[in-house]
This record gives C-alpha cells, structure tokens and sequence, in this order.
C-alpha cells in the first residue's frame, strides 16, 4: 500500500481474507483476482470477515428478528447442538440447515388481519434472498404461535385452504402458476404454544425453481378440540395475531457444510484403518474382509 | 555397521556404550512436543454476538509443539515428513522442519442472525480442531 502510495496511485488498501479477519475494522477492499478467492471463503467466515471487517456499529445491525422467532429457533438449537456448540449425533434426518423466515415486514399491512367470525385471512410475502444455490429444501412449514389464552397442551384443529405463487415486486404477473391446496391439520400445541403446518409439497415447486419472493394468501380456521373425540368442536379459537412464520429445513450441499453421512463414511474408513480389531464386523462380516 | 537381532548397532562385546544418556536421548520426544492446545473464545469478545446468537462460547483449539524426528511412529505421519525432516538436518536448513498441524476436525452449529431479518441454523464442518499431526 505504500509503494502503491509512494507512485501517486490510489493505494488499494486491501488485505488477504485472512488478514482482514485479522484486522477487523479495516475496510475490506479486494482486488479482483483476491475478490475471486474471497467470494470461496466459507459463507460464515466470509460473513464474519465481512461483519467484523466493516464492524457492526459502522454497517448498522440488520433487520432486527422477530422476538417470538428468536425463541422459537433458540429452543430448536438447544434440540440439535450441545452448550458448546457440537451437533447432537441423535438428529436422525439429513438437514444441516433450518431458515426461519417472516414476512417481510413492508407489507405486514398487507397481512389483512381479517377475522370474520372464526376465519382467519391471510396474505403474507416471503423474501428468500437468504436461502443458497446449494442449500436444498427438505421440508418447509407454516408456524404459527398461539397467544397465552390457550391453556398448554390443547388439541387445535385447523382447516386451511391456502394459495402461493411467485410475487414480482415490480408488480409484473409472474409467469410461475400459483399453487393451491386445501388441508386440515390437527396438532397439540406444545409448551412453546406452536403449531407447525407441512406445507413442503406445496412450496416445493417454487422453492425448487429458486423463486425469492414467495406469496401465500387464504383462510385457516383453528378450533380447539380433537374432531376425532368430540363431534362437535368447542368455540372458534381466534388463531394468534401474529403472522405465521416460514421455517426451511435444508441440505446444504456446499463442502463447508457438515453433511452427517459423510463424517459417518469418515468415522467407519478410520476404524477400518486402525485395523481388523477394531472393526470386528468389518473383519468377520464379510468374506471378502476375512480375505482382506 | 552390523545390527544385533534387536535392532541396536552392534559394539565390540562386553564395551558399554559411551555414554548412555547421550544414546537414549536421540529417541526422546521434545518437551514441548506437537500436541493439542485449549482455546476458548466467546463471540462477544469480538462483538459478534449481535449477529451470532449460539454457541456463545467456542473453543476452536489449535496444535502447537515440536515434531520429534520419528513423527511416523508418534503422528501417523507420512514418510515425507521423515525425509522433509531429514533433508532439514543433513542438507539444507532452510527448509522448513515438520509442522504441527491438526490432522482432524469436528463440526459446529451456529445460530445466526442474517441482515435481512432471518433466522439460520447452520452445521458446519472443520471448525473445531480436535487431534494434531507432524506433517
């Protein structure tokens, strides 16, 4: 930077990634060729060297998260890693990755909050600039949180009938057909007051096609009761002002992800490496093993 | 010159080698031998944690320590680095000794808050180091 300065030329201050996780309030500034290698840094460290390079004060924090997601996905980290931050080997299911979306709050106003007796409209936009090429969706739900008045544990039934197409911000009629489906979904809302409605084949097709701006509309109705013990349903439960939040669980492909079946493939190569003891089924299972 | 069965260079009968010590100490590991070190860091010492809501402490690790000259037999490591280290010895000291490095790794969950507002829980791979090796 200085010879750079010392010939008159603007001095490109610029640091390897590396360094500039090393410097964390110099403005990081790359030329092409570094930009190119910076862009492969893993998404997290690039996120960190990229937060911490410009700092949090300078770029201002994002958008603030909803209070009530912010529980919801901490009580799901508390599910799936250890204190110390190491996945829980019980996850049984081959996500890496969980998105919590709400919708985008410019057209919260749009959220028409109409409950006509015991149904409840809804039109929500979903950005998913967030979810990666590599990141592919294995289940997507609706969640929706239910105020305090529901005593824990009740039985809600929900009856919806909802619609989802690609929404064009610039107001254009999107080329992608909507995509509608009518369901009832019965659940125990649990301790966290949640319930969450499957909706991935529903939001499959778009999501698949890597649509970023995602609108549903419709009706749920949610009474409290199990239909499959009482005939009748008691009183209509006004399901909770609150706009339903998107939850993506996703199999993020890219290699700085943690991909169970290959540390899985790992662990079992290492153990036949260290030998035939240590892999008695290895060893006994199989004839060729005995061979081997 | 000669070996006897186990692998000792043969003396004359009956001469003690010179001097012990000196002989053994060729086989000794370094004191301060490759090996993994504790480090623990929270993300609010970098002021992270605004964005970086779980784990809030992280304990990365690190290898630190001499590579002693029979690497293979302690490390696993390759023949190259017996020869990287030979050649550092006998012909060139310029070249680099063995390093200590992590030779594995395990994952780590993260919850993040992304600028636009949304939530992500992520695993990623290689974060914390968990067994050194010479190489």
């Amino acid at each position: 930077a200085r010879a750079h300065a010392a010939s008159g030329k603007t001095s490109a201050l610029w640091a390897a990634p590396g360094d500039a996780a090393g410097e964390l309030n110099v403005p990081l500034r790359l030329p092409r060729g570094a930009r190119r290698r910076y862009a492969l840094l893993p998404p997290l460290l690039k996120v960190l060297s990229d937060r911490g390079a410009q700092g949090w004060e300078s770029q201002g924090p994002g958008l603030q998260p909803d209070s009530r997601a912010l529980r919801y996905m901490k009580r799901l980290y508390k599910m799936y890693a250890t204190k110390e931050g190491i996945p829980k080997a019980t996850k049984s299911h081959l996500y890496n990755t969980v998105r919590l979306f709400t919708p985008c709050s410019e057209c919260k106003h749009r959220h028409r909050d109409l409950v006509r007796g015991d149904v409840h409209s809804v039109d929500l936009l979903f950005n998913l600039d967030r979810v990666t090429a590599l990141e592919h969706l294995l289940k997507s739900v609706l969640l929706y949180s239910f105020d305090a008045s529901l005593p824990p544990s009740s039985s809600v039934t929900c009856m919806c009938h909802l619609s989802a197409k690609e929404h064009d911000p610039a107001g254009q009629v999107c080329p992608s057909a909507s995509h509608s489906v009518a369901f009832s979904l019965h659940a125990e809302v649990g301790k966290g007051r949640w319930v969450e409605m499957d909706v991935t084949s529903f939001l499959q097709p778009l999501i698949a096609a890597h649509r970023r701006n995602i609108r549903v509309a419709g009706n749920v109705t949610c009474l409290v009761g199990d239909p499959r013990e009482s005939t009748h349903l008691e009183n209509p439960l006004r399901v909770a002002l609150v706009p339903p939040s998107l939850l993506l669980y996703l199999n993020d492909t890219s290699e700085q992800a943690y991909h169970r079946w290959n540390s899985l493939r790992h662990r079992r190569k290492a153990l036949q490496r260290s030998g035939p003891l240590a892999d008695p089924l290895g060893a006994r299972g199989s004839s060729q093993g005995q061979r081997a | 010159p000669r070996r006897r069965r186990d692998g000792s260079p043969s003396q004359a009968p009956g001469t003690p080698p010179s001097n012990l010590s000196e002989y053994f100490k060729q086989f000794l590991f370094p004191q301060n031998e490759c090996e993994l070190h504790n480090f623990r860091l929270s993300f609010s010492q970098l002021k992270w944690d605004k964005w970086i809501i779980a784990p809030h402490r992280y304990s990365p690790q690190y290898c630190k320590g001499d590579c002693p000259r029979a690497a293979g037999h302690r490390y696993g490591s390759p023949v190259h680095t017996m020869v990287q280290n030979i050649i550092y010895e006998k012909l060139d000291p310029s070249v680099p000794r063995p390093a200590c490095v992590p030779a594995e790794y395990s994952p780590l969950s993260v919850l993040t808050v992304e600028p636009d507002g949304s939530i992500a829980y992520k695993e990623y791979e290689d974060m914390i180091a968990t067994k050194c090796t010479c190489r």
